[in-house]
């Protein structure tokens, strides 16, 4: 049955659908049946991305690896049973829908508190969390103290995470490997990222989760967009510069976060 | 009356609530009296920003000049009139209760789509749109042909502001000034930077907005949240290094965005 992948955060723009579109494509580039479900449903920004790819790949006659992106079936309420909700009966028959043909299912949450997103936590054999270096996007995690810097407790979304843990619990499911990854590191700022990682190594510790080596601020998760187009994929299109210094050391750190994840039977 | 800036984006970490609270903050130090709400009601960020504030001024003995933060009175559902949204109700009261002692009202909204964030773009003398120099982030405001850059349409948020303005114009207001900001430029990525202003500069002038000077990537907006400190505030604390290069450019920009916005009777 399909491994599957969360990427979530309540924060906004902590670089969920840049890391889903990544890690989905890798898998797929590394030969793995991948379906991808994107619930933010209004902004979809894995799901053009994908589009984009798509279109791109027909445009140009490329034939890349592309991971098997479905939009939720529509559902008459009339076919719900008694006091179901809807979006529990839309995400159970997209993920059944892949879970036969997937090796891996990935699915993009949106930057908000949906009840999508906390039934999809609950699915989670591994969840990855994206978050800026900030102390504003720590404050979803955990509450520091301004002076020293220590957690004084878990914040909404850690909160969320462990809810999902004890549904799972006590439905009998294996435990959810939760993987928080740096994003957005900039080059210098010393003094802040030692302060942030020694928060998050005392948050780790305490609520449980692994912690990934990060990506760094780079142009390239900015600018391929419009043509479905990952770092991975540079090489293979013949892009000019596709292995400059930046892009190599992009290329290292999205195999870092692979390895990290450690999914069953991925060989990279 | 109090003049209404809100900032908004539905997408993600664009830099609303970063953007707010340095707006919010130094509009309350050049003397004006300043309300500020957020709309993001579980993350709360600019929220517990004006929070932490506070609590540091108490703790260390200074007093900040600091935006005067309201939440969103709770309403008995039985005090509505028929039909009406609660919603709505919450806001408007907020709204007047600091509209008589407030020269400016600054509302954050929340990075997704909410009945109050779309009231709340109907009541803005001026809008302000933080956003990422990125493709992903400019999905949102247009939709772009991959291969030149042209504009194809407006998106969901540029729809939603489209119909904010309607709504003023029908009631006979004053039309919304609104001015978008590049936020988290790098410094170099100088062919990613051509790419997303012209592509700003042509929908600028097809759906009428504004483009202010932008803020660059600074590890100054990502580590004084927990003591509620802006960079404007470093000097008078007795902060080491308040003035370095870094933070000099950065009151700069903080400055040239303040004088885009071009406030009614504010000399900065
Ligand atoms: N490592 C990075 N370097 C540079 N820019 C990045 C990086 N990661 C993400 N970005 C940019 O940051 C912005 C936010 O990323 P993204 O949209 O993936 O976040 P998100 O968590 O999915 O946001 P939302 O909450 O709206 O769903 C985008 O403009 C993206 O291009
Ligand atoms: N110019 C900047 N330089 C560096 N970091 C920044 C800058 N502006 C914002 N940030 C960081 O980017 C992240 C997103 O900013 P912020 O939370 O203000 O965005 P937002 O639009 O309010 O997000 P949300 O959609 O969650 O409300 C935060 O971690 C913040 O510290
Ligand atoms: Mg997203
Ligand atoms: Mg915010």
């Amino acid at each position: 049955v399909a491994h599957i992948i969360i990427v979530g955060n309540e924060k906004g723009g902590a670089g969920k659908s840049t890391v889903s579109m990544h890690v989905a494509t890798a898998l797929s580039r590394s030969g793995y049946r991948v379906g991808a479900l994107d619930l933010d449903l209004r902004q979809k920004t894995m799901g053009r991305y994908l589009e984009n790819r798509l279109a791109f790949c027909l445009r140009e006659g490329f034939d890349l690896p592309t991971p098997e992106y479905r939009e939720l079936p529509d559902i008459d309420p009339k076919d719900l049973a008694e006091g179901e909700n809807i979006y529990d009966r839309r995400l159970s028959m997209a993920v059944s829908s892949l879970e036969e043909s997937c090796d891996f299912i990935l699915i993009d949450c949106p930057g908000s508190h949906t009840r999508l997103s906390q039934v999809a936590h609950s699915l989670a054999d591994t969840l990855i969390t994206p978050m800026n270096d900030s102390f504003i996007d720590f404050d979803l995690l955990a509450r520091v103290d301004p002076e020293t810097n220590k957690i004084l407790g878990p914040s909404v979304y850690a909160e969320m995470v462990w809810s999902a843990r004890q549904l799972r619990a006590t439905a009998g499911l294996k435990p959810i490997d939760w993987v928080v990854l740096r994003n957005r590191l900039g080059a210098q700022n010393m003094h802040n990222k030692k302060k942030i990682g020694d928060a998050m190594e005392d948050l780790s510790k305490r609520i449980g989760f692994r912690v990934s080596p990060g990506f760094s601020e780079r142009v390239i998760f900015r600018e391929l967009f419009p043509r479905g187009l990952t770092l991975l994929d540079l090489k293979e299109i013949g892009v000019k510069n596709a292995l400059n210094i930046s892009n190599v050391a992009a290329r290292q750190e999205l195999r870092d976060l692979m390895k990290t994840l450690d999914l069953p039977g991925v060989e990279l």
